[in-house]
């Protein structure tokens, strides 16, 4: 696992974050999947630590603002249309995080067996840029969600042992985590694909 | 013009802004090859080139920073380390991917105990 520069972490005090679906108009998914979808992701990371995340409906009582964009959107990384550079975010507290748009997300379903060669897993990516958001750079080890890429029709949720190890070094250990899914301990490279699913 | 006034339109067609890489398969250093620009462009952005200097563009030459770049990356990703551009390193580094950098100025990799550089 990897840090950004400095270390950056929510402060000791800001342990109980909110988020806000900002920018949802350019996504055909509806508001309540997505609500699921990052409700689910965020789940992960906060059974691992001490951090605890819920949703508002409010931009402006958010820590944390997520949104589909198309191209260019304002911050200097456009995004390039269908796959290429999928979505990203910033570290901690800026609370960004950004989805390409053009992608062919799948929020529902088994995306390894989803009919377009382009489908993207939400929820893996999203599990993903909430490890940039609280902090955590990207990973060398395969299995590790923090990994930095993944393939299309795939499914990467689980956090992986080097992804508990770099979470729990920056904002202490959940008591209650039951650890990592056996396929994810860092021996045997498991994730759920399609055949033949490549990144096009 | 609404969408429903062309029902038949094909679907998008597919899109990878990477799939031309596919292209400098088997370049190594030396090589003079079009399409080499926009690779550096690509390590550049997530970290292994350092930007071109202002108002100027990458070349499309095989030089030593490229191939130490490729090297770096190859590290990153659990490569075969060559400093080529191998089928398997293309097929990595077409697949879609976050668009966070890896590496920043070389000196620091997915590997050490942080990032250097953006924090995007």
């Amino acid at each position: 696992f990897a840090y950004f520069a400095g270390n950056p972490t929510w402060p000791p005090l800001k342990r109980d974050l909110k988020y806000a679906l900002t920018a949802t108009s350019n996504t055909a998914i509806d508001k309540a999947t997505l609500s699921a979808v990052f409700a689910r992701a965020f789940a992960r990371w906060s059974a691992a630590t001490t951090l605890t995340f819920a949703e508002t409906e409010s931009a402006s009582d958010a820590d944390v603002t997520i949104g589909f964009y198309y191209g260019a959107h304002g911050d200097g990384e456009p995004f390039d249309g269908v796959l290429g550079t999928l979505a990203h975010a910033f570290s901690p507290t800026d609370g960004r995080f950004h989805l390409d748009a053009a992608e062919a997300w799948v929020a529902e379903g088994d995306v390894t067996r989803a009919s377009s060669d382009t489908a993207v897993d939400l929820e893996s990516v999203a599990v993903h840029e909430i490890g940039h958001l609280l902090g955590m750079g990207h990973s060398a080890v395969a299995e590790a969600v923090m990994y930095p890429t993944i393939k299309t029709r795939t499914r990467k949720v689980d956090l992986a042992r080097d992804d508990v190890e770099g979470i729990q070094q920056l904002y202490g250990s959940n008591p209650n985590f039951k650890g990592v899914a056996p396929s994810t301990t860092g021996s045997s490279p498991e994730m759920e694909t399609s055949d033949g699913g490549g990144g096009g | 013009t609404s969408a429903s006034a062309f029902p038949d339109l094909p679907p998008p067609p597919f899109v990878n802004p990477w799939l031309s890489f596919q292209n400098l398969s088997g370049c190594h250093m030396g090589d003079e090859r079009p399409g080499l620009a926009d690779l550096k462009d690509y390590l550049s952005h997530f970290g292994y080139l350092p930007s071109p200097p202002p108002f100027s563009n990458f070349s499309d030459s095989f030089d030593e920073e490229l191939d130490a770049a490729i090297r770096t990356y190859q590290r990153n990703f659990g490569l075969n380390v060559t400093g080529t551009l191998d089928p398997s390193t293309v097929d990595q580094m077409i697949t879609p991917r976050c668009g966070v950098a890896d590496v920043i100025n070389g000196t620091s990799t997915m590997n050490s105990s942080f990032t250097r550089g953006r924090n995007l």
